[in-house]
């Protein structure tokens, strides 16, 4: 259900872009860091086969992430406007490396990488949610995109669960990670839920 | 822990 959640998020996503002709309100920056991550966390698509569902999963989300970086650098690049898109990526990078430095399971660039993409993922989201603070509205297919988003890792959630009472398997960075990264959510979805389910516009209190 | 199984997730 995470997975389809995330698949649905960027199919939403493209919808918009393609629909109305424009990126408007989506944070560059965090599309930006969401190919950094996939592209450090799936590295291992060379070397560890787990199945064809995976790989293709993974594949899929490289792919949709560089495109849709194509869409808003490129093909509708007007729509675009970097003068509200101005939370400082370095202020997550820098942390996130550090992150991944101290909490690894082995000591190895690889091992480092897709811990970092973990945390980093886990943050990705706050360029776009510093966005939508600014302009403090949003059109609903935005905020269909961003719902189905933070829904993909909240999802995730009670299958760690499972997994440490069925498989006796616990990733703790990735449920530590997990919960930050949900948690970033919580404010979004009470407005959502709110307003956006009930018919109204996703509006912010002034 | 097997993490290989945990990484199966995406």
């Amino acid at each position: 259900a995470g997975d389809i959640s995330h698949l649905a998020s960027i199919v939403i996503l493209l919808h918009k872009i393609y629909t109305s002709h424009s990126c408007r309100g989506i944070s560059f920056k965090t599309q930006a860091l969401y190919v950094l991550v996939f592209l450090t966390r799936y590295l291992d698509l060379f070397w560890h086969w787990v199945s064809l569902y995976n790989t293709a999963m993974k594949v899929f989300f490289i792919a949709s992430s560089v495109y849709v970086l194509y869409l808003m650098k490129y093909k509708y690049r007007p729509t675009h406007d970097p003068s509200i898109d101005t939370f400082k990526v370095e202020y997550l990078l820098g942390p996130c490396l550090i992150l991944g430095l101290i909490f690894n399971y082995e000591f190895k660039f690889t091992e480092i990488l897709w811990s970092f993409s973990i945390w980093l993922e886990a943050v990705a989201i706050l360029p776009q949610l510093f966005m939508l603070q600014r302009t403090g509205e949003a059109e609903a297919i935005t905020t269909h995109y961003l719902a189905a988003l933070g829904a993909y890792r909240a999802l995730y959630i009670p299958n760690w669960i499972w997994r440490y009472f069925g498989d006796n398997v616990v990733d703790p960075i990735a449920v530590v990670a997990g919960l930050v990264q949900t948690g970033l959510y919580l404010d979004f979805f009470y407005v959502y839920f709110t307003k956006v389910l009930q018919g109204q516009k996703f509006e912010l209190p002034a | 822990a097997d993490k290989n199984l945990v990484k199966d997730e995406l």
